[in-house]
């Protein structure tokens, strides 16, 4: 079954992928003080068998690779995901015209990993 | 909408912040802005991001709170140059979850600015600031509604002078809307020429309200 599947090459697999937010964008520019936007990045890529070591995987991961190899029919690839962030701090103005500084954690995909 | 409502709650938003102008509105203090530009710096450092060094206490969450309150009309009856101010700040914005860990008073003394001119710094002034416990009734005496918390001779240059005080207990009690009844600013000339107007000081206050999401500032649990 491997066999008939093609070769996944290393720009198709699991990877942190650039993705700058700009808030404008999202119509949030009148109340986010600062940043006016960030690298948020995301995940994007295959999980081919057999997972290598630079993919972040589980245990689970790498037995349903085989299983996938195995049968693609029925079992799907583990999934291409975020497994280390980073926070960023925002400024902005509150209802009541109030400057908040706010620390938010889990907001930049550093790495990402096939689970 | 919906996704809208979704985005901003992942940011601890119940609703999209005002939008309108930003202009008229509040500068951002400096201090403020030094905070966010060090937080830029040491984002990657977990524990350093729960942490507000520059007030020495837990937090993910700081807010300059603006003063709602206002000099209470006809209250330089009492005396030439005397003024009673009402400071009111609204902490209803801080959400249940979240740990207040320390709340600032800042009041800023102006000195007005033609007596800065001919005096270089203004007269001496008493300011007196109480906690308001209950709204005062009408004809019900006004010192019974007030607890005592800072008793202050100031002396406002052309710069202006500023006290800050700690008042989180206070300010704890300041979240639950229905007893919030703000403090109680009374200033007193202490050493006016007779002779000479006297104007009264202009007042500017802020609240730094400190507060932790734990939720949003969790401990990261190590990996090996």
């Amino acid at each position: 079954a491997t066999h008939s599947q093609p070769p996944v090459s290393p720009s198709n697999v699991c990877k942190a992928r650039r993705l700058y937010v700009d808030f404008k964008d999202v119509g949030w520019q009148d109340w986010i003080i600062a940043p006016q936007g960030y690298m948020a990045n995301y995940c994007h890529g295959e999980c081919p068998f057999p997972l290598s070591d630079s993919l972040n995987s589980t245990n689970h991961a790498i037995l349903q690779t085989l299983v996938h190899s195995l049968d693609p029919g029925s079992t799907p690839q583990p999934c291409c995901v975020p497994v280390r962030f980073s926070p960023i701090s925002m400024l902005y103005y509150d209802n009541n015209d109030n400057v908040v500084l706010r620390h938010y954690q889990d907001m930049v995909v550093d790495e990402c990993g096939c689970r | 909408v919906p996704q809208q409502r979704l985005l901003l709650g992942a940011l601890g938003l119940s609703e999209r912040p005002f939008a309108g102008s930003r202009s008229g509105r509040r500068d951002v203090p400096p201090a403020l802005w030094r905070i966010f530009r060090r937080s830029e710096r040491v984002q990657a450092d977990e524990v350093e991001a729960c942490t507000v060094s520059e007030y020495g206490v837990r937090g993910n969450i700081i807010r300059y709170v603006q003063d709602q309150g206002g000099v209470i009309p006809g209250s330089g009856m009492a005396c030439p140059g005397c003024v009673d101010q009402h400071l009111f700040f609204n902490l209803a914005a801080l959400e249940s979850l979240e740990v207040l860990y320390l709340a600032q008073l800042h009041i800023r003394f102006m000195s007005a600015a033609r007596v800065a001119r001919l005096l270089q710094s203004g007269p001496t002034i008493s300011a007196v600031l109480y906690k308001v416990v209950r709204p005062t009734l009408k004809g019900a005496d006004p010192r019974a509604n007030r607890r005592l918390l800072l008793s202050q001779s100031v002396r406002p240059g052309p710069e202006g002078v500023s006290v800050t005080m700690d008042v989180t207990s206070l300010a704890e009690s300041w979240r639950r809307p229905a007893r919030n009844y703000g403090l109680l600013l009374e200033l007193r000339p202490l050493d006016t020429d007779p002779d000479q107007s006297w104007a009264a000081p202009s007042v500017e206050a802020s609240l730094v309200a400190v507060s932790l999401h734990p939720q949003q500032c969790r401990s990261r649990q190590k990996r090996s």
